[in-house]
């Protein structure tokens, strides 16, 4: 799951752009 | 009483709440057995990455949010996603009947590599959490106001931000007075449970350092 090595941010910038995959 | 205003705010929040759940094939995940310590680490940093993505979710609802400035959001959301992480796990251990899943998921917590001197305050907070027997409203109106903390840091318009929190601390007041007239101090409680929750800020850096050591 490439989001473990995604640092915090990353996955906030990405969940907020609404890309994240559910 | 609540004014119209405020039953509508809290409805919504209520509701965003309600979507505010990991995805199913994440805590199934929870639920198998086998559990080394490398695969509670693996699982755990799952959940907390799938929380992280439901709690912006969750966040996005909050009426005033999305108006905000872009990078506050993100300083917002990174101030605040440990402590929402804690509250909502709270919320799950201090339910009345403990079910498979937190049991299986306090045991994956104790085995997992975490050192025993940050499993101590976790517990305690979820059982002072557990002691205040407190109802879905309280969760969604406490976890809306951690994250619109106007205090954070790297915060440019901290004005704005008090703005969204400080209406939603005066239904979380009066919301209180309402179904706690026996308790006139369950209010302040609750405001001295989010200064605890801070300290996990502090916890979950050192927590994952020693995890990195082991």
């Amino acid at each position: 799951h490439s989001a473990n090595n995604m640092g915090l941010e990353d996955i906030i910038r990405k969940a907020l752009m609404g890309t994240y995959d559910d | 009483e609540f004014t119209q205003k405020q039953q509508d705010l809290l409805r919504h929040i209520l509701d965003a709440f309600s979507k505010y759940r990991i995805p199913q094939e994440v805590t199934r995940k929870l639920l198998q057995q086998r559990s080394s310590a490398e695969e509670n680490f693996l699982l755990l940093t799952e959940t907390a990455t799938s929380h992280v993505q439901v709690l912006v979710e969750f966040t996005k609802k909050l009426p005033g949010f999305q108006m905000l400035d872009h990078e506050d959001q993100i300083a917002l959301l990174k101030g605040s996603a440990v402590e929402a992480m804690f509250l909502r796990s709270a919320q799950m251990f201090s339910r009345r009947i403990p079910c498979q899943q937190s049991e299986l998921l306090e045991d994956r917590i104790r085995h997992s590599g975490i050192a025993e001197e940050y499993i101590i305050p976790m517990f305690n907070f979820y059982r002072s959490i557990g002691e205040l027997k407190m109802t879905q409203e309280e969760y969604s109106l406490l976890t809306a106001i951690t994250i619109l903390s106007p205090d954070r840091s790297f915060v440019k318009n901290r004005e704005a931000i008090d703005r969204l929190q400080e209406p939603l601390l005066e239904i979380l007041q009066k919301y209180c007075k309402l179904n706690h007239p026996d308790d006139p101090q369950h209010f302040a409680r609750l405001l001295g449970r989010l200064t605890e929750l801070r300290t996990f800020n502090h916890h979950h850096s050192n927590m994952l350092m020693s995890w990195r050591i082991n």
